[in-house]
């Protein structure tokens, strides 16, 4: 498993499938910061 | 054409699955068509893998295998006909037998692009040898190119009557092959390549979003799938900071207001291609509405307010009104909307907004301004249909 899914998901799980706990912000910043090269490649392939 | 590799892990498979059924929503997973084997066949020992996992944690979940296999050979070198990818959805079709889970699995394909000349083609060899497999037909639409839309594009009647000789082609093809068999937009939008740059994220995207599902339903096409509801580009219904565009406004006001039956609706004195009419039974989960109640939506492409007025035998119906209108200096080019008068934002991160209709007395006119669009339900139609 990745980071996120170490850090999130396996903690989540526990909560039962629908239990809303808010994600870690280290692991919000870290997927938002992540986000804008991820569009960039999406973008480009998607016009491609 | 160098690929690499990239890893889905189990935990990503149930974030995703999580997603969904917390959302309410169907997941549909799309396979990977272009694992080959020597013999061009489809190989299909790492989709086991996630079917595995997905039956061991009993998943309940659809199929597709491959995403516009038109242009395979374009992105990946890789030339597989309609007969071949036919085949392969066949193996996969008795794939998924194989799995308790999947039983009752629905399969959807081929989710080909808009259907011009070798498309056609394709999708008649793929229907032909595979179309007895799936459960629905699927399709791709976009009317232009996100690169060199204009503004004049999204306000266009004969961009928007477009979608209709698509839509015309691909019953045409279904029909001479799977008579019958259902036929789904699988992935759709305004403008391809990531939407149209501040046009397709703002209020005047909402004339081909909402023409699309009026003539989606009148044309028997029954499920609409959406590019994106988050994501790249600008198509998408909530953008990065998770904040709902106008899109989504009307989309979440379709869902209340408009029901599966499509009523046939006329108009007279304007052009119906630049002043647009739907009519369906009104959405009967809606506790507000009784069986009977009708929901008409409209829009308006004239450059001026249009005033509508209904038939004598709806003259004395109490109407509930739910006109959208841009909210900002930008106007129909704006990122907000406002419904009724009342701008639409979260309340907090959590709560949707109240959706509040304006009552318009019996006899009332509709008047819709100019480059607008809005939802009116007529209540104690007692449409027959409807009840």
């Amino acid at each position: 498993s990745t980071l996120e899914d170490r850090d999130f998901w396996e903690s989540q799980v526990n909560q039962g499938i629908c239990g809303v706990r808010s994600i870690p912000t280290a692991v919000e910043e870290l997927l938002l910061s992540q986000w804008p090269i991820q569009e960039k490649i999406l973008l480009k392939e998607q016009y491609w | 054409k160098k690929y690499k590799n990239t890893t889905i892990t189990k935990s990503t498979v149930d974030i995703l699955y999580s997603f969904a059924k917390c959302s309410k929503l169907d997941l549909i997973f799309g396979l990977n068509a272009l694992l080959r084997k020597r013999g061009l066949q489809w190989d299909s020992s790492n989709a086991q893998l996630l079917l595995d996992y997905c039956a061991s944690q009993h998943y309940n979940m659809s199929w597709e295998l491959g995403n516009e296999p038109n242009s395979f050979r374009k992105k990946s070198g890789i030339y597989i006909d309609g007969s071949q990818l036919g085949q392969d959805f066949i193996h996969l079709y008795h794939l998924l037998r194989n799995y308790s889970s999947f039983k009752n699995s629905k399969l959807y394909g081929p989710d080909v692009g808009q259907p011009r000349k070798n498309t056609q083609k394709l999708l008649k060899s793929f229907l032909k040898s595979g179309g007895k497999v799936i459960d629905s037909v699927t399709w791709h639409h976009y009317y232009v190119n996100g690169r060199h839309a204009t503004r004049e594009d999204f306000l266009s009647p004969e961009v928007l009557e477009t979608f209709i000789t698509a839509v015309k082609d691909v019953l045409q093809i279904v029909d001479g092959t799977v008579p019958g068999k259902k036929v789904w937009l699988g992935e759709t939008s305004s403008a391809y390549g990531g939407g149209a740059p501040r046009l397709s994220n703002t209020y005047v995207a909402g004339f081909m979003w909402l023409d699309k599902l009026g003539l989606s339903a009148r044309m028997g096409i029954d499920v609409v799938m959406r590019q994106v509801f988050y994501g790249a580009g600008t198509y998408h219904l909530v953008d990065a900071n998770f904040e709902p565009l106008p899109d989504y406004w009307l989309s979440l006001l379709y869902k209340k207001l408009v029901g599966t039956k499509v009523l046939k609706v006329g108009l007279k004195g304007a052009d119906p291609k630049k002043l647009r009419v739907y009519l369906h039974c009104t959405n009967n989960h809606n506790p507000m509405y009784k069986e009977g109640d009708v929901t008409l939506f409209l829009l308006n492409l004239y450059n001026v307010t249009k005033h509508v007025q209904l038939p004598h035998n709806l003259y004395n119906k109490h109407i509930d009104e739910y006109l959208l209108l841009p909210h900002g200096e930008q106007h129909i080019l704006s990122r907000s909307v406002q419904l009724n008068g009342h701008v639409l934002r979260m309340v907090d991160n959590k709560t949707l907004p109240a959706l509040t209709k304006k009552p318009l007395s019996p006899g009332s006119t509709l008047g819709l301004p100019a480059f607008s669009y809005g939802f009116y339900v007529i209540k104690n139609a007692k449409a027959i249909a409807c009840i």
